[in-house]
């Protein structure tokens, strides 16, 4: 219930006028709809319980390792809501297969709608949405870790919480469903981060400096 | 944190 409270309202993308190219509008309407969902991120990020008291240095590996799967696991939650085949970044930027191939994102379509033909299939509730975020926060594997306990027991209180919630709903398999979800997850965000990379690289699209440098932290 | 700066800044904001 926490986590419910602290998740921030979804974002609307801003419509740029800066070029004629269609592709190229797309593209930068996503990234500066990502460098503001960033921002709310890691505002989000030091709300969930325990996070604060992790080091700082820690704080910055688990969210330069874990952002893109938090951030995807809105994007997946918003487009099962829709019901089409469409990828929901925002209520007013939705993209079809068609539009992704044209703006170079084609592999993340595809990747992304097998995680969100997995989260469909789940019923997912809004309680497991936001705990499942915090969870890929959290179990990002950074590398190196600065206090392996705190973030142990980072890990364990939410997990704790999702096993709790899934026994008050009487569902023995559901939290071990739900965990066997991340590798996809995190295969996912992994397309998604050489996807803009690749768009920042070879097709020198502008990308804002908090996006940019998360996507360093990842290359 | 000389490469993450914004990041860093950001988790620093109360």
């Amino acid at each position: 219930s926490h986590l419910l409270l602290t998740e921030p309202a979804p974002l609307a993308a801003n419509q740029d006028d800066s070029t004629n190219d269609s592709s190229l509008r797309i593209l930068l309407i996503l990234c500066d709809l990502l460098n503001r969902e960033l921002l709310l991120l890691i505002g989000w990020a030091k709300q969930i319980p325990g996070f604060s008291g992790l080091s700082l240095v820690d704080q910055m590996s688990l969210l330069q390792s874990g952002w893109m799967e938090a951030l995807l696991v809105g994007v997946a939650w918003r487009s099962q809501g829709a019901g089409g085949d469409e990828l929901v970044f925002a209520g007013n930027l939705c993209l079809d297969e068609a539009q992704c191939r044209a703006t170079g994102l084609a592999d993340l379509y595809e990747a992304l709608r097998h995680l969100i033909a997995k989260y469909r299939a789940m019923k997912l509730s809004p309680e497991e949405v936001v705990t499942l975020k915090a969870m890929a926060l959290a179990n990002s594997d950074a590398d190196p870790v600065d206090c392996p306990d705190s973030v142990q027991r980072f890990q364990d209180g939410l997990h704790e919480a999702l096993q709790d919630y899934e026994s008050s709903r009487r569902e023995q398999h559901r939290a071990g469903r739900l965990l066997m979800t991340l590798p996809l997850l995190r295969q996912t965000a992994d397309r998604a981060v050489q996807a803009f990379l690749r768009l920042h690289r070879h097709r020198h699209v502008p990308i804002h400096k908090l996006l940019l440098e998360m996507l360093d932290a990842k290359a | 944190t000389e490469r993450h700066k914004i990041l860093h800044r950001l988790l620093q904001d109360s």
